[in-house]
């Protein structure tokens, strides 16, 4: 089953909101989102990891229109999770491959990295699923990001014409 | 447009490792991922959150059968990266929603952190996507997660007669 990457799409009306050092008891993760969603925010990828037992870093992005609401809210509810800091980004962008079968391919996440990595491009999130691999750059590189995951793919060839599937 | 989420699935043969504040500069993550690649380790889920400028926390789950190799790959690449402190977990499952449309719907994160909050669950993990929401619980409490979060979205339910949609 070959790796097959169809497109690759770019985001740049997004914040991301990162909440370091939430206390990593159940409930708070709960707290913050009710909050949220009683502020009317929506919500677009979120991700948490786990930094030890006692603490875990959460992290979300949000429509840009909705980061004002977003800082609020976060500002109200930290806190009371018990949050060491926060801090906000409105300066970033989201370029995503997009694909089939990606999760179980290390081929394309490596690819993507090792593309990025070349272009001295900063990785800033990732996240991953079964049709996506997307990364945070920062908006300023987004572009040249973009650029760079069409061309790593060969996205600009007709698919049997590509040599990495 | 309802929040249908059409199941909910466990998976238990996954072992998890963290690394806590590698240097948040063009290329480390390629490194990781590269070495990974090498050592014919096959990643699942990898999510990146931004610490700061200078550090970043990277996880990723994988099979339990590659735990050994990653954890070699990881040993020997964690130097090289900057990375203040890597732990390793075994005793996870991965409990997800899966349905369409999730990503908008701040209701579905916000429904299922409540539910497992109430069980008094803890997340230690969370990533979202398009089509699921996944959330890494200690193993012990994955099967009671799983029934909760069957509950919650009235998985048991013909569709049409579900009172979240
Ligand atoms: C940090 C937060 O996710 C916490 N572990 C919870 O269960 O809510
Ligand atoms: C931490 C790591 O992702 C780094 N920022 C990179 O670009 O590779």
């Amino acid at each position: 089953e070959g790796i097959l990457v169809s497109g690759a799409t770019i985001e740049k009306n997004l914040a991301k909101v990162s909440m370091v050092g939430v206390d990593n008891k159940p409930g708070n993760a709960a707290k913050i989102f009710a909050h949220l969603a009683e502020a009317k925010v929506s919500v677009n990828d979120i991700i948490q990891t786990e930094v030890s037992k006692q603490k875990a870093n959460i992290s979300f992005t949000v429509n840009k229109n909705d980061f004002n609401d977003a800082k609020k809210a976060v500002e109200s509810i930290k806190e009371k999770v018990g949050c060491d800091n926060v801090f906000y980004r409105d300066d970033i962008a989201e370029v995503s491959a997009i694909g089939v079968g990606m999760r179980t391919h290390y081929g394309v996440a490596n690819m993507m990295f090792s593309a990025l990595a070349k272009e001295k491009i900063n990785i800033d999130s990732i996240t991953t699923s079964e049709i996506r691999i997307s990364c945070l750059v920062d908006k300023a590189q987004g572009d040249k990001a973009l650029i760079c995951v069409c061309k790593t793919f060969e996205l600009d060839k007709p698919v049997n014409k590509r040599s990495y599937v």
